[in-house]
């Protein structure tokens, strides 16, 4: 049965889609046949592996708006073994629009999406910073969120709100939402800020909070230049073993 | 005559309310009366001059939806002399969905703080990283507009986009919008990727990239969590010190 993850928070640059990309990648190394769903126009999940939005014929926005045909027309293969992208363009910025008109706006990816699902043991949405209609696709559809939180003062502040939010979706439209997590990234433990924000969350969270934490590393912002994950660019960096730990851990979830 | 600058990039965690709390701060530190606008419902900006959003009777929410009577009534002043603010509230996110429904949805902040404006020398607008109804209503009345850039790979994909969004907004709605500025930010001389992509905004965007980098400052990042903007948490800290130099580089693009 096909698990599908959710990546969100509507505070930006907390590290969703480097977190998306590479745990997504990590997971397919340990032999699970993953997908990756890209659902922010700025299309960075897309660009971080290697491919030029302009030249997908198929994207998300054609999924969302029935236009591919089948949705598995939109399925582009990564440089990744056992990892599948739906790649995002710059016009699912113009789909968002449409979404909201409709009624039952927040439902179209669930059903568009329903029978390919099953091809894949994990589907990964990269969302964008913000709790549009699309977020709200991905959150209907999730039955785990992980929420990407830097080690900084703003970004503990909008957890509050990010909180409420999940729990009226899965109150209201999903009640399968079952599981929701927090990880911390970005963490420098050379100052005390971090320290701090990372013994706050310890503290507020601890349920929710992965064991895994998510070092601050040059490399992983070097990645996505050269169009790889971090794993295929620097296999020993101490983000590639931070996002290795982390997908064992949520292997390990799994039968929680 | 006041002029209103918005700062707005759809690339989350760019440096938009770090830049929009200290330079509003900096600027008013040269003897300007400042206001400062948080259109974000995450109240980042709010917070980061120690407001407590849930305490503000009225907020930009009110301006909006014409229930604060005068918007007057939703200006608060702040521990920095010379410098108000109309904070923001978590309800703003249930404006943003409001505008959307109506006729000429982004004209609203206009029309409602027309008779406010000219009691100020500089009108900063922070925006959340979308490009929403509220970030349109920002551009619409905004005579300037400074795009923070992390000096990182996908803060460099992002640009285009917004361009593209800035001149359409400009062709159609809002033709006093003139110029429009980029502002490098989060810049780590030690690493090779922020060296490469500032090089490549030097090349690309020549004209429009202030002279003023912020560098990384850890001070930077602290400062919110007191309440503080870095010119009154570490007066010294290289943050600060960009901030009041970037001040300077725009009160004299004034006349440009
Ligand atoms: N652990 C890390 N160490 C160093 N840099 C990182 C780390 N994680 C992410 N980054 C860098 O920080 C920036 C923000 O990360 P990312 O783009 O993944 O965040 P995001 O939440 O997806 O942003 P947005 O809100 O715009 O979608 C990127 O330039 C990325 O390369
Ligand atoms: N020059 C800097 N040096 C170090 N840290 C910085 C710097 N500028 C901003 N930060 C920190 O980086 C994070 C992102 O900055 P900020 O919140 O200002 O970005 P933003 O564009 O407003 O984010 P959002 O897209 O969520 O509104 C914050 O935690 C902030 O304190
Ligand atoms: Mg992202
Ligand atoms: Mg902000």
């Amino acid at each position: 049965k096909s698990e599908v993850i959710a990546i969100a928070n509507p505070k930006g640059g907390c590290g969703k889609t480097t977190t998306a990309v590479n745990l997504a990648t990590c997971i397919s190394a340990l032999k699970r046949k993953v997908l990756l769903i890209d659902l922010d126009s700025q299309a960075s999940a897309t660009i971080g592996l290697g491919i030029k939005p302009y030249l997908c014929r198929f994207s998300v926005a054609e999924v969302l708006l029935n236009s591919a045909g089948k949705a598995g027309e939109a399925v582009y293969s990564t440089k990744v073994k056992n990892l599948s992208i739906i790649p995002a363009k710059s016009s699912l910025a113009d789909v968002e629009t449409e979404l909201r008109k409709q009624e039952g706006g927040g439902l179209v990816l669930k059903s568009r999406l329903n029978q390919i699902l099953s091809a894949y043991d994990y589907i990964f949405i990269d969302t964008s910073p913000s709790l549009g209609a699309l977020t709200l696709n991905a959150l209907t559809i999730a039955q785990r969120v992980i929420i990407p939180v830097q080690t900084q003062f703003y970004a503990l502040r909008g957890l509050g709100q990010l909180l409420n939010m999940v729990n009226i979706v899965k109150a209201r439209v999903n009640p399968n939402l079952c599981r929701i997590r927090i990880l911390a990234t970005m963490y420098d433990p050379r100052t005390r800020l971090s320290q701090n924000i990372l013994s706050e969350l310890r503290k507020r969270f601890e349920k929710e909070l992965f064991k895994t934490i998510i070092p601050i590393s040059t490399r992983l912002a070097e990645a996505p230049g050269y169009g790889l994950p971090a794993p295929l660019y620097d296999s020993h960096c101490s983000g590639t073993i931070a996002y290795r730990k982390l997908a064992r851990e949520v292997i390990a979830n799994e039968k929680m």
